[in-house]
């Protein structure tokens, strides 16, 4: 089992070896790697070790070796199906986000409280009424559902598509959603991560 | 100073007790925070600690007074000027999201590298082109600024904002930006995200 931070890190390793990949470099290293992503090389190693050997050649890694072992072994080449709920200003610019799609995560189902969006919507994804959700969940089999529905819809929303099998959830509504079924949910909160900021810049200014 | 994690559960138990004044609820427990929060009431007891004294009545807290307390010492009830760059679909949807304005965070200027969209978009806020960033983040004191650009711009913008004078920036885009000035960064990173839950699916898969 691998931590949450290695496997952010490793994330973003496998981003960095993708764009190195494009830029026609061969190898690198632990310490080149570390110094453009601000990790320490011992981390760095740590994380690539928890994905079994790979074989460093005296001193670095064959950016394309390393970059194909972390993707075989995080399942990053994996086709992952997926929905949004709440087709507002919010849902609707991430029905049409490319990079989802580029990235092997199809967008194949959006869904509305509202009748009237669906049928205003242009957008090439099939477009359902929010009381369908469990049944084309269930249907379709839809993996992970990125929900953009106001605060007070959120866990309504959520335990609809918990009920249709979904197996995880990317929150984009300010409240805390409870999972059940042990199903995974992510949550991006922009309100709280200005709260945030606002507070750590507050406690600068405090005289 | 007041270590993240807390400052994450202390603005929950903030968000809570806006909801508890509502209900006209008088006072609750750490107890009874921990369960609908999901957090040890330790944790919560020591969190409330770190902002000094609030008198807990035999047992609990005065949710009217406990709120004004955490919302003082964290500085919640300052107005922040925020900016919006990059107008394209995640730009618009922020530039017109109400629940930023409703707390606090009022969005004060627009920024396009497209004339024309600066032109087409029907908003209150005032748009200017991207050339102008730093000069209008340093003339109206903005103080947080929104990254809605494509990955290659992301750090180009970043440098313009922080040379007008930015403390604070939140990066929608998927590339890692580098700070400079001491400008707190904050990611919020959806393809990421998906990427994260995709690796844990797949763990849960794994023969
Ligand atoms: N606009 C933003 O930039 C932004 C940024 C971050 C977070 N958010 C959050 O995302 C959510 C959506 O925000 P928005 O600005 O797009 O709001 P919006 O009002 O523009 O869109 C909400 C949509 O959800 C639909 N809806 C309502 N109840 C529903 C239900 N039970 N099932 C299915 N659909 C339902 C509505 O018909 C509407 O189309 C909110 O929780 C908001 O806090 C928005
Ligand atoms: N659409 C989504 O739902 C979504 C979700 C999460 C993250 N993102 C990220 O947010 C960013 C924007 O995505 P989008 O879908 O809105 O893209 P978009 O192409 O619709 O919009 C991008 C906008 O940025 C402007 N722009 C380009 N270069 C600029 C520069 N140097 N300075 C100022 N403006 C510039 C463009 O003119 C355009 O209006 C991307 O990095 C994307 O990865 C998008």
């Amino acid at each position: 089992k691998i931590p949450n931070p290695s496997l952010t890190r490793l994330l973003a390793i496998y981003h960095l070896l993708e764009q190195l990949e494009r830029e026609n470099v061969k190898s690198v290293s632990s310490s080149e790697l570390g110094k453009i992503l601000g990790f320490k090389p011992d981390s760095i190693r740590k994380d690539v070790s928890y994905l079994g050997e790979v074989g460093n050649f005296g001193g670095g890694y064959e950016v394309l070796k390393l970059k194909d072992h972390i993707c075989g072994n995080l399942g990053l080449d994996r086709k992952r199906r997926t929905c949004v709920v709440g087709l507002g200003r919010l849902g609707t610019a991430i029905l049409n986000y490319d990079d989802l799609n580029e990235n092997g995560f199809s967008v194949i189902a959006g869904f509305d409280s509202n009748i009237n969006k669906l049928e205003t919507i242009t957008t090439p994804v099939e477009l359902f009424p929010a009381h369908e959700i469990t049944e084309v969940v269930k249907k379709k089999g839809i993996e992970i559902g990125l929900i953009a529905v106001p605060a007070r819809a959120a866990q309504e929303t959520a335990d609809r598509l918990i009920d249709g099998g979904i197996r995880g959830i990317i929150n984009f509504s300010p409240v805390a959603i409870k999972a059940k079924n042990n199903v995974m949910i992510r949550n991006l909160d922009l309100l709280g991560e200005c709260m945030i900021l606002s507070t750590l810049l507050a406690f600068r200014e405090k005289p």
